[in-house]
């Protein structure tokens, strides 16, 4: 791709190309490639190889501030909120962050508080087994702040420090079920008032320019600290996360990469710069 | 919104006096950006773009009086025309007809199962639901769930079976019990998986769809164009419905996947619940895509 020894036009083409398929964005994309031009017609980048590097170099620069403090260096007792529009991968990612954690130390507790989905609370069940994690669950159709609540005391009381609550997908458009959603920290704190807590969106990598407005509302609703982007072992490359990072300053915490149980991993995002290229 | 914008761009230009076809280009520009944010394929933007420049200066775009209108007019007789119209699901040959649903994890396959069964016998037909997915945990469950919420049979023999040969006995238990649709739901599945893909291709030579409907979210970015094709390569699709529109993703992942397969757009998912799909109106949709 990048290795004619000409700085050209279809250079630039195939550079914006490249971007604007890894969903990074039309206005960002284009910026990026005439900041490149600039440099190229300043005199500073010369061949392809180093109009692309510095793309590269631009990209990790404006990932690299984020450092948030992973789930497993956490001290004392967390509550993890799981939330993000229907199928993103909320219910397995639970799991996966269930044994993850297991993995390295902490002791955890799943709440199934998708309490209306059809065998929502069965499939978190079967993934309780898997990973021999209890599993604190409602009624079908019951509230989810009740779900929330006895997890979260549960946990207190069995002296498990990680309660993961995976919740019901749900459209930001739909107001009511994000007000639903902005009552969870009160709930858990009501049932420990020393609980730290924690709200991961679950983002899916396909999803295209729709993934900032979702970032969006649920920050608003529920204070939203990081993100967890699933499904990167597809061909999407969720560029959408520059937009969500720089207008948001929501940092991606993991990333998913597969249907298993060990397929969870803390971002790297000098790795996700690179596969943004190949 | 896009008049806005291209408003604004002709008043810029107006200024200098008779429009010229730099200043179509300028508008094209501005086209383009709206596309692109609605998540419209790169490389269709091209070519729609193209054509749309074509006829805004083959047209009256240079001597209207109201350009900016007139270019938006242009998009969007040009989206609606891309977009096609809707179709409704073919159920022929010897009964039972077969409708097999394929596409990416979490798209909404399983739900929109239930949906079309739902549909279906609101149109006298007797549907047969098949859990063909024995991968996902409690997928079966899910969609037994559902069948008995609306009282529509679900053949399901748990995960111990291979989904091939659970879609042969649910075929053979179809014909016995004179069911007249076999709607399979089988395991969400990434095209570049070729194991999956394979095993989709081995269900769809046992049970001979008479439609293969490729489920896609209308949040889906870019690489819609990337799945469509490689579904469409490894199972010919037929028909798309496009779910979760009661979001505001623009949807633009419904042009791409309409360009690039040429397979028409059957329904539109709209809600969670059973009766949430609707047929496809290309003129709203159009609308939606141009924001
Ligand atoms: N390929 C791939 N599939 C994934 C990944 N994460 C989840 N999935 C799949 O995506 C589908 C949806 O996952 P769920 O965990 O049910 O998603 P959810 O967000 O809980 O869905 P709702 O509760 O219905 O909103 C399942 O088929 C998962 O196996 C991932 O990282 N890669
Ligand atoms: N709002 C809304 N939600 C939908 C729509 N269609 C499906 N969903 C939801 O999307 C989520 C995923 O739906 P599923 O039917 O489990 O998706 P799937 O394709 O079968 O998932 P896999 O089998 O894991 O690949 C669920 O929470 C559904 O309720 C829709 O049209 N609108
Ligand atoms: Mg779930
Ligand atoms: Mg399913």
């Amino acid at each position: 791709l990048f290795r004619r020894p000409v700085l050209d036009e279809s250079t630039w083409d195939e550079l914006t190309q490249l971007l604007m398929e890894s969903d990074i964005g039309p206005s960002r994309a284009f910026r990026l490639v005439e900041h490149a031009r600039e440099m190229v017609e300043g005199e500073t980048l010369k061949t392809p190889v180093e109009a692309e590097t510095a793309l590269r170099r631009q990209l990790v620069e404006s990932l690299g501030a984020a450092e948030p403090m992973l789930l497993e260096d956490q001290p004392g007792r967390l509550a993890v909120h799981m939330v993000g529009v229907n199928g993103s991968g909320k219910t397995t990612t639970s799991a996966k962050l269930s044994a993850y954690l297991r993995h390295r130390g902490r002791s955890t507790l799943l709440a199934a508080a998708d309490t209306f989905r059809a065998a929502a609370i069965d499939q978190l069940q079967v993934w309780g087994e898997r990973t021999g994690t209890d599993v604190i669950a409602g009624q079908q159709g019951s509230d989810l702040g009740a779900v929330v609540f006895d997890a979260v005391h549960a946990a207190r009381m069995r002296g498990l420090d990680t309660v993961i609550i995976d919740t019901a997908g749900r459209l930001h458009t739909k107001t009511n079920l994000m007000d639903e959603l902005s009552k969870l920290r009160r709930v858990a704190t009501k049932a420990d008032p020393d609980v730290t807590q924690v709200a991961l969106l679950v983002l899916d990598a396909t999803t295209g320019q729709n993934a900032l407005m979702q970032a969006k509302r649920f920050l608003e609703a529920v204070q939203v600290d990081g993100i967890i982007l699933t499904k990167l072992d597809g061909t999407a490359k969720g560029g959408v996360v520059f937009a969500v990072f720089e207008e948001l300053n929501l940092p991606i915490w993991y990333v998913g990469s597969g249907e298993k149980l060990t397929d969870l991993a803390p971002f790297d995002h000098l790795a996700f710069v690179n596969a943004l290229f190949r | 919104n896009l008049t806005d914008r291209l408003t604004s761009i002709f008043s810029g230009l107006r200024s200098k006096g008779a429009l010229t076809e730099q200043d179509v280009e300028e508008a094209m520009r501005e086209v383009r950006m709206s596309l692109l944010e609605a998540d419209v394929n790169f490389r269709v933007v091209k070519d729609f773009v193209a054509r749309v420049k074509e006829r805004s200066i083959g047209g009256d775009v240079l001597q209207s009086l109201t350009p900016a209108q007139q270019v938006v007019k242009i998009v969007h007789e040009e989206l609606v025309a891309l977009l096609g119209d809707a179709a409704p699901l073919r159920l022929d040959g010897q009964p039972p007809a077969v409708i097999m649903l394929a596409g990416l994890q979490g798209s909404g396959k399983t739900t929109t199962a239930a949906k079309l069964a739902l549909l279906l016998r609101k149109q006298k037909q007797l549907p047969l639901l098949v859990a063909a997915d024995t991968y996902r945990p409690a997928a079966v469950d899910q969609l037994v769930y559902l069948g008995k919420q609306l009282d529509v049979p679900v053949y399901s023999e748990g995960t111990s079976s291979k989904p091939p040969v659970i879609v042969a006995n649910a075929l053979r238990e179809a014909r016995t019990a004179g069911r007249t649709v076999v709607i399979l739901d089988t395991a969400g599945r990434l095209h570049v998986d070729n194991a999956m893909m394979e095993e989709l291709r081995e269900i769809g030579a046992l049970s001979r769809p008479s439609e293969t409907l490729l489920v896609a979210d209308a949040m889906t970015g870019q690489d819609a164009v990337r799945v469509a094709e490689q579904f469409h390569e490894s199972v010919s699709l037929t028909g798309l419905i496009l779910t979760k529109v009661d979001g505001d993703a623009r949807g633009g992942a419904a042009l791409s996947i309409r360009q690039v397969t040429g397979v028409p757009i059957k329904f539109l998912g709209t809600s969670e619940k059973p009766d949430g799909l609707e047929t496809f109106h290309p003129d709203r949709l159009a609308q939606r895509i141009l924001g």
